[in-house]
């Protein structure tokens, strides 16, 4: 499953 | 997290406390360019939309509040605050953003992560803060004289996107499957926008002096 890219940063 | 980012983050914090500071403690916005302010609270909520939708943390949720409310404040102030806004330069402060939001928003359809609505809002995001700080810089051309709190701003707000960049750097020596390059372009081109400012910053802090930036 793609991982969604999480925008973990501010 | 690493230092780098939570340090760059704290700099970001540390740049809107002074500008809170500046506004709260002198009643006056004379020097701050409403047009940056207004980017960066367009910036903000472009960028977090998904405050409600995606859990980070507590630390990631806290801050985004509080970037998305300072900014929103901070709009609210200089716009409607009647001591506050007499001290607009409004005649200086006179850089057409809109071409900036427009030009950044047909490069986010263009190049972005994915043809998504959350991920073309986020590039839009990354491209407008990277010139959002253009008219601020005009300004303080255009005004000659810096005041200190206004110069301390400035200098926090280009400072925390150059830590962030050594967090990609550290993140993509550390992270398998770090890729941030849209987020890192956009990073070196706001930071070397600063370049110049940084520049007189380090004059007048070695000399001591009064910050000028030439006209």
């Amino acid at each position: 499953l793609l991982e969604r890219e999480h925008h973990d940063e501010l | 997290m690493n230092v780098f980012r939570l340090t760059g983050d704290m700099t970001h914090l540390a740049s809107i406390l002074v500008l809170l500071l500046k506004i709260y403690a002198t009643k006056s916005c004379s020097g701050i360019s409403l047009k940056t302010q207004e980017l960066y609270a367009l910036v903000f909520l472009a960028r977090y939309l998904n405050l409600f939708t995606d859990f980070i943390s507590v630390y990631n949720t806290v801050m985004k509040l509080v970037f998305i409310g300072s900014s929103l404040a901070i709009v609210w102030c200089m716009r409607m605050h009647k001591m506050v806004k007499r001290s607009y330069d409004q005649e200086l402060d006179t850089f057409r953003h809109y071409f900036l939001i427009a030009g950044c928003f047909l490069l986010a359809l263009l190049v972005n992560e994915k043809f998504m609505f959350p991920e073309v809002l986020w590039a839009f995001s990354i491209y407008l803060e990277a010139v959002s700080t253009i008219p601020q810089l005009v300004l303080l051309q255009r005004s000659g004289n810096v005041d200190n709190l206004t110069g301390q701003y400035v200098f926090l707000l280009g400072a925390y996107r150059a830590l962030y960049i050594l967090n990609w750097i550290y993140r993509y020596f550390t992270e398998p499957h770090f890729s941030r390059w849209i987020a890192c372009v956009a990073g070196l081109v706001q930071t070397a926008l600063y370049a110049d400012f940084f520049y007189y910053y380090f004059l007048s802090w070695k000399n001591n002096a009064k910050l000028q930036l030439p006209s």
